[in-house]
């Protein structure tokens, strides 16, 4: 009764660690299992902070960063601020297996995605949208911004850099998961 | 966010990540799942890990590398772990952060930064010790 093989994944996401296990029983490689349970909660969107649906920007949109490593020959591939495409991890497995690169980004990596066969889809929901408008309604607070015009800790953008630059503390005081994270 | 590391049976290792991110980030803002060595590391020769949390922070310390380069010089993992949280809490002591580690022989362990809203971090964790996902909490630090 060997510790090993081992799966180990952050927060209570009980499918995704069932995925990975599962797959090294049935033979899969250890990237295999990563990318297969990783999968689980960009389908299931586990606690919102994972896959469609969550965590919209600004501008009311989801994209997604993922990555995929393998430990023997080090090869890493990643996507970040992927549009309108859920299966991130399958397109890093994709940079990984199918590219000398290591990163991928914004709508170039959706073009890379859709050329490995992966399909474009909106990434919003009633759940993503709804948030946005609320975010807006609350005068777009909290907020990523400092140091610029109107006051960011108060006011919507569009914003333009303070003239006189007086140094901001960052707008969200309370730091903790409420105010969303990675 | 989920990060997950693997260690299978011959000793090969894996890790990897997937987020929608921060809620409200600036159109086109990238955190530290995506970047190899933050968001998630694996080597075959010295262990896994991956991280959770205020991305913007954490991307700066490539947490998971540092993990993994304390458990080459045959840290536990869970003190790698810690001594990676606290490397950051210097800087950031209000940052919002979690780490988990494993190393080759199957052991694991996991960290995370105290705050008034984040005191106990869970994990999941499967091998045949435990022959089913089980769901373990650390304390923050």
């Amino acid at each position: 009764r060997s510790p090993l093989p081992l799966v180990l994944n952050t927060w209570p996401f009980r499918d995704a660690t069932e995925a990975a296990w599962k797959t090294l029983a049935s033979g899969g490689s250890a990237v295999d299992a990563v990318e297969n349970g990783c999968a689980v909660c960009e389908r299931e969107q586990c606690d919102g902070t994972v896959g469609f649906g969550g965590s919209p920007d600004e501008l009311g949109e989801t994209t997604l960063d993922a990555m995929i490593m393998d430990g023997t020959t080090m090869d890493v591939g990643a996507v970040g601020n992927l549009r309108r495409i859920k299966n991130a991890i399958g397109v890093a497995r994709k940079v990984l297996e199918h590219t000398t690169h290591t990163l991928l980004a914004g709508e170039s990596a959706t073009m890379f995605a859709e050329s490995m066969g992966f399909t474009k889809e909106d990434l919003s929901t009633n759940t993503s949208q709804a948030l946005h408008s609320d975010w807006l309604a609350r005068n777009c607070q909290p907020n990523c911004w400092r140091n610029v015009i109107p006051d960011a800790s108060k006011y919507c953008g569009p914003y333009k850099p303070r003239g006189i630059l007086k140094r901001d503390a960052p707008t969200y005081k309370e730091t903790g998961d409420n105010y969303g994270h990675d | 966010t989920i990060g997950m590391v693997v260690i299978h049976k011959a000793g090969h290792t894996a890790a990897g990540t997937s987020t929608n991110g921060l809620k409200f980030k600036i159109h086109g803002r990238i955190g530290d799942s995506p970047i190899p060595g933050a968001g998630a590391y694996a080597d075959d020769t010295a262990g896994a890990a991956a991280a959770t949390g205020d991305g913007d922070i954490l991307m700066r310390f490539l947490p998971s590398y540092q993990a993994v380069e304390y458990m080459r010089t045959g840290e536990d993992p869970t003190i790698a772990c810690r001594k990676v949280i606290s490397r950051i809490q210097k800087y950031f002591p209000n940052f919002f952060g979690a780490v988990i580690c494993a190393n080759l022989t199957g052991s694991y362990g996991a960290a995370c930064n105290k705050l008034p809203t984040f005191t106990h971090f869970s994990f999941m964790i499967y091998n045949y010790l435990k022959n089913q996902p089980t769901e373990e909490k650390v304390s923050c630090i």
